[in-house]
């Protein structure tokens, strides 16, 4: 059994903690003494800087408010058949830096770090969501008749993963290209996932040039990345204290190993166009003494 | 002074409020966790406060057990404490924010609106 309770934060610390008299004595008003030390606004005030480094994604904020809306109508995100009845949505940014070459670019590298994920959730659904951009010589594309074949691969293996039509009147607009990528965590293990893109031509099965279908990574703000989007559903009900609990401890050890991480980034090199450096806001980070 | 009676308010003793749901509105900024939770900030939990006396009214949906305990401290209510007044419906409600690897996420936390209160 453990108390939950919702403190004023007007009652000055001290008080708080002895407030909670348990039978197990200060155990659980060490816990939450931990979670509001660790989370208060004047400790932690350089977490502010970290939040506001992260931009959500537009898709994230469009499921948010669509979800959110139709709670107060008291429906239900499972209702929709876009969430896959998931009630957990986690998205993760395009770790990968491209090399600028001036060859064709024939394949793209997108890697993600999807070691958040719970192994205590099921997972229900993944999708890759790549932003094409309105190509800048449209003459090329707009010569070619027949349809473009988008193609994902696993890096490590040529299994087809998804793949989706796209007509090249469609390819002088910008838009979303969705790939279904959820075989991918049957057919790799591990907290690093690797696809690579090519886009054939139906009828000859050439490669195209990415940079012509506008989709290169390069010059791409946070909102233009791509992101693997992970649908997930928790099997049971999980205590909110004991999930603050772990967010708290994770968050703490995510700290030290990013600290271990940027001093190891410093000599890492670029090996095939994926750089280990991670997303923009996400590098060496200062701890304030 | 005497239609003021007719309403049944008796004068002079602070009635107790039967069994019902009330505000309480919850600030994750004053929490503390706006650092890692992007929306929403706030939002209305309610919370269930009041007596469960005798007759339990029917929209309190009492149980079985909490008839008889409502009954008994009627009766003696140093024998018994009365039936407690908790939530008996809970909605859940959707939360956007930063995991541990600096993620996005979305998430709907299951029980943490009160939509009905009763006694138990």
């Amino acid at each position: 059994f453990q108390s939950a309770a919702i403190i004023s934060p007007s009652a000055p610390r001290r008080v708080r903690g002895a407030r909670i008299s348990h039978r197990d004595g200060q155990r659980s008003s060490k816990i939450l003494k931990d979670i509001l030390a660790s989370t208060h606004p004047v400790v932690g005030h350089h977490k502010d800087d970290l939040k506001d480094a992260i931009v959500p994604h537009e898709y994230m904020l469009s499921i948010y408010r669509t979800y959110s809306a139709a709670e107060k109508l008291g429906l239900n995100a499972s209702f929709f058949r876009s969430s896959k009845s998931a009630n957990t949505i986690t998205s993760f940014v395009d770790r990968g830096t491209g090399l600028v070459s001036h060859s064709p670019l024939r394949r793209q590298k997108y890697l993600f770090d999807v070691s958040t994920l719970s192994d205590k959730e099921e997972l229900v659904g993944a999708e890759l969501t790549i932003f094409r951009r309105a190509p800048g010589n449209l003459q090329t594309s707009s010569q070619t008749t027949g349809l473009y074949d988008i193609q994902l691969y696993p890096c490590s293996s040529d299994s087809l993963l998804d793949s989706r039509s796209l007509d090249p009147l469609d390819s002088t607009k910008a838009g979303w290209e969705v790939l279904d990528a959820w075989d991918m965590f049957k057919v790799q293990q591990g907290n690093q996932l690797c696809f690579q893109l090519r886009v054939t031509l139906r009828k000859s099965d050439t490669e195209v040039d990415l940079r012509q279908l506008g989709l290169d990574r390069s010059g791409r703000s946070q909102q233009e990345k791509a992101i693997l989007v992970a649908y997930t559903r928790s099997k049971k009900r999980e205590n909110l204290f004991n999930e603050m609990k772990e967010k708290i401890k994770s968050r703490r050890t995510a700290g030290e190993k990013e600290e271990g991480a940027a001093a190891k980034a410093a000599g890492a090199t670029e090996e095939d166009g994926v750089s280990l450096k991670g997303a923009k806001g996400e590098g060496p980070r200062r701890r304030r003494r | 002074t005497a239609l003021g009676n007719r309403h049944g308010k008796r004068h002079g003793k602070k009635s107790k409020s039967r069994c019902s749901k009330k505000a309480l509105h919850v600030n994750f900024k004053e929490l503390g966790w706006d650092d890692w939770i992007i929306a929403p900030l706030d939002y209305e939990a309610y919370h269930c406060e009041g007596v469960c006396d005798f007759p339990l009214r029917s929209h309190l949906e009492p149980t079985n057990h909490a008839i008889i305990q409502t009954l008994m401290n009627s009766m003696d209510p140093n024998s018994t404490p009365p039936s407690c007044c908790v939530p008996t419906k809970l909605s859940p409600i959707s939360i956007l924010y930063i995991d541990s690897g600096n993620n996005v996420v979305y998430k709907q936390y299951e029980d943490m609106v009160v939509e009905q209160c009763g006694c138990r």
